[in-house]
């Protein structure tokens, strides 16, 4: 699971039994604490989303149904609209948003009457990549059984650390683990920079979690379940793809080749219509057949939906 | 190190502002949310069943790796 602070907005990734949801009303109280943020107005936007469900029956409440979800959310926030996308007999996925607030510019907190949207450029990208049934091969890179035994923690993490100026807090021999396996997966190459910081994390005996960060505030971040049963992976990332010359299409390469999932869907939200994703929605990539393609126009945003099957 | 976990994940995104700069400079902290401690994040995320793994600052942003 992974945490992204910014000075304007917070994402929270959780899997497994967590309560994601549970954090809000603590982060309202906190915010309003510490950012002088009223906990009575609204965020100026919410996005909430997550895969099917795959043991509902082992969650806890609101996370049992997304219908108990979206009751949940809709308690906090006045302006959501709830998403199924996809196949709901197969591979689909779930959003709630809400439609952005106005803001004041002297308070610069939402309240009616003065929209600041058109002065901000958002150039915003959201890309997900959420992979079922991985390569047993594959998902073997995930188990601490088959890596090296670690006598202590230091690792090359800290001159990774030093590019970028950043403080990290590492003394968990699962990140010393979490590095070997950032190394030796390729990980560390989807993005062709020296200047990032990835902070990975090896579970035991099997798992994996990782925070990519990259110049300008851009980061990705990955989560392994590599158990037979219940395999699972799922890659996100906010990085232009531009900005080391490639596209989504070459992440989305790199990304599978990792893994080589025997399904995995793709979302894309994408502020601005650029995408190569979004213009050619490609309907074979090697291996994978596409099976599903859906395009949505939400406030201000561009999805895009695309799952697959290997060809196996 | 932590029991390994399992299941699809949960993605909850809120933005307070459109951008850094609506939010970072106009009110109590400078930072913005990131005036926000460890601490009291370690609070919010008891409530989320997640415990922090470790942490990097930059420039831009701080990110967290959590249990589970």
């Amino acid at each position: 699971s992974s945490l992204f602070v910014f000075p304007h907005k917070v994402i929270l990734k959780t899997c497994g039994t967590t309560t994601t949801l549970a954090g809000i009303a603590p982060l309202q109280d906190a915010v309003a604490q510490y950012v002088g943020y009223p906990r009575d107005k609204q965020p100026w936007r919410v996005f909430y989303s997550r895969k099917s469900f795959m043991f509902p029956e082992r969650q806890v409440h609101p996370h049992t149904s997304w219908a108990d979800e979206v009751a949940f959310l809709d308690a906090h926030y006045d302006n959501g609209t709830a998403y199924i996308i996809g196949n709901v007999n197969a591979d689909h996925w779930y959003l709630y948003a809400t439609r952005p607030q106005y803001f004041d510019p002297e308070l610069r907190l939402p309240v009616n009457g003065v929209d600041l949207r058109s002065n901000v450029k958002l150039n915003d990208q959201t890309l997900e990549i959420l992979m079922t049934d991985l390569s047993p091969v594959h998902a073997s890179q995930f188990f601490t059984e088959r890596l090296p035994t670690v006598s202590d923690g230091t690792d090359s993490m800290a001159s990774s650390v030093s590019s970028l100026g950043a403080e990290a807090d590492d003394s968990d021999p699962g990140h010393v683990l979490g590095n070997v396996v950032t190394k030796s997966t390729g990980i560390d190459q989807i993005y062709p920079t020296e200047q990032q910081i990835v902070d990975s994390f090896c579970f035991s005996p099997c798992g994996y979690s990782c925070n990519g960060l990259v110049k300008e505030g851009y980061y990705f971040t990955i989560h392994v379940t590599p158990e037979r049963h219940c395999s699972y992976a799922s890659f996100e990332t906010n990085v232009p793809p531009s900005h080391y010359g490639m596209n989504d299409l070459d992440v989305l390469d790199k990304v599978v080749e990792i893994f080589r999932p025997g399904k995995f869907s793709v979302t894309l939200f994408d502020s601005e219509d650029n995408s190569l994703l979004t213009k050619k929605m490609p309907i074979h990539l090697a291996s994978y057949k596409r099976t599903e393609k859906i395009s949505y126009e939400l406030d201000g945003y561009n999805l895009v939906f695309l799952s697959f099957e290997a060809n196996r | 190190s932590t029991d390994a976990f399992e299941g699809p994940e949960k993605l909850l995104e809120i933005w307070y502002a459109p951008s850094k700069d609506l939010l970072a400079g106009g009110l109590k902290s400078p930072k913005g949310l990131r005036a926000i401690p460890r601490t009291r994040w370690e609070e919010v995320l008891d409530h989320v069943h997640c415990k922090v793994l470790s942490v990097v600052q930059t420039e831009e942003m701080d990110a967290y790796v959590l249990s589970e």
